[in-house]
Parts: structure tokens; sequence; C-alpha cells
């Protein structure tokens, strides 16, 4: 999981 | 209706006028157009209600097995309307000649197929957009930590197609089922872009930006 770093953040963003 | 609320705007491809047509330059206009689209649709599955419960990890699993999907059904709804060409953008708009150029025949005729399908079903909005979040629910990564949850979630979109079509197409009690029905054709489809932009990357001529090569990645 540590390859999907794009992904990862931009669920994390709250938009 | 939140998902229709939730269907994200139209994006444009915008192709750069001064470079010459050429295989390359669609499929980079392409792919420029998909890592767009994708950061869109993140957002986008972050409004199918029940989706921003699960867990992060199986929020990403099921984004890496169903992206491709996902945009190709979005190809295929702004498709429904013309006649054997596809719209990838409002601005960006392949016929056969332009996909034979771009080296995509078979994969855009693999599309139309589709287009073919949902137009004799006459597909709706309503029905696009739960079929687009189903697709996503149902996208069977082999990584789900909470596959209850994730049933939960399938269980939930399914009865809203369920509920459409009770109301909106009493004539035909198996709609929602052949709606359904439609999906092992479109993750075909997807399987069959997913390998043919993996070897576009391999040839390394097309530049492609991070997040679509990280999720053509987690489908290699």
């Amino acid at each position: 999981k540590e390859k999907h770093k794009i992904l990862h953040q931009l669920l994390q963003n709250s938009t | 209706s939140l998902l229709l609320v939730a269907e994200p705007e139209a994006i444009f491809a915008m192709p750069d006028p001064t470079v010459p047509e050429s295989d390359i330059k669609a499929l980079t206009t392409l792919c420029d157009l998909a890592d767009r689209e994708l950061v869109v649709n993140i957002g986008w599955a972050k409004h199918i209600p029940g989706f921003p419960s699960l867990s992060l990890a199986d929020q990403m699993s099921l984004l890496q097995s169903g992206w491709m999907e996902i945009l190709i059904l979005r190809v295929v709804f702004r498709s429904l309307a013309l006649e054997d060409k596809l719209v990838y953008a409002e601005d960006y708009i392949m016929d056969e000649e332009q996909s034979k150029l771009a080296g995509l025949l078979d994969l855009n005729n693999a599309i139309l197929q589709l287009v073919k399908k949902y137009k004799t079903m006459g597909l709706e909005k309503e029905e696009f957009v739960v079929l687009k979040a189903i697709a996503l629910a149902n996208s069977d990564s082999m990584h789900i930590e909470d596959s209850e949850a994730v049933q939960r979630l399938q269980d939930v979109l399914h009865g809203a197609l369920q509920d459409y079509e009770t109301t909106h197409h009493p004539e035909d009690p198996r709609r929602a089922g052949k709606m359904i029905m439609t999906l092992p054709l479109l993750r075909q489809t997807a399987a069959r872009a997913i390998q043919h932009f993996c070897s576009i990357k391999q040839d390394g001529r097309v530049p492609m930006h991070k997040l679509f090569l990280e999720l053509l990645e987690a489908k290699a």
C-alpha cells in the first residue's frame, strides 16, 4: 500500500 | 438522488493545438485526461453514501480494482447520443479513423459494444450513476479487510437500483437484473483497456502522470 501515495492522499483530503 | 448530485462536471481534453496529430499525441491527450478524471472520480467516490465509512485501506482497494470500469462507464454514457463515436471529453470525440490513428481501434470497438448495449436498453442517467457506484463497490478486490462492510455497501446500492426500477419501470420487472448483467462486459472491456495501457507504458513513448501510473501499476 506504501506505493499508492497519491491515491492515499486524495482519499484523505476532505474535499 | 445523492448520486445524481455527486455526479462530476464534464472535463475537457484540451489537446495541444501546436502539436501535429499522431498516435503519440492522441495517447498523450487520453492519458492526461484519464489522470485528471481519476482525481475527479476519487472525489466522487467520497460522495457515494457509505463509501467514506469504509476503512481507508478498503476505499483504496476498491478504487484500485474499479477505476478503469468507472472511467469507461463515463465515456460510454457520454457517447450514448452519438453513432459509432466515443466522447472521451466534450472536446475530444473519437471516430473510427481517429481510433485507428491512435492504435485504439480494437479497444474503442469493445467500448462501442457497451454503448450499443446501453442504447438498446435506453440507459437513463439515474441508472448510470447507480451502476457506476455498483461497479466500484463490486470491483472484487482481493485485498478487502472488512468484506461485510463492502457487502452492506453493495446491498444499499443494489437496493437503490431496484427501488428506481420498481418505481420508474414497472413494465419490466427484470430491468434491474438486466442492468447488473451488463457489468461483465464492462469488467472485460476495462481489463482490455488496462492491458493496452500497460503495454503503452512499457513502450515508454507516451508521458503518463503519476496517479494514472500508480493505478495502472496497481493492476499490473
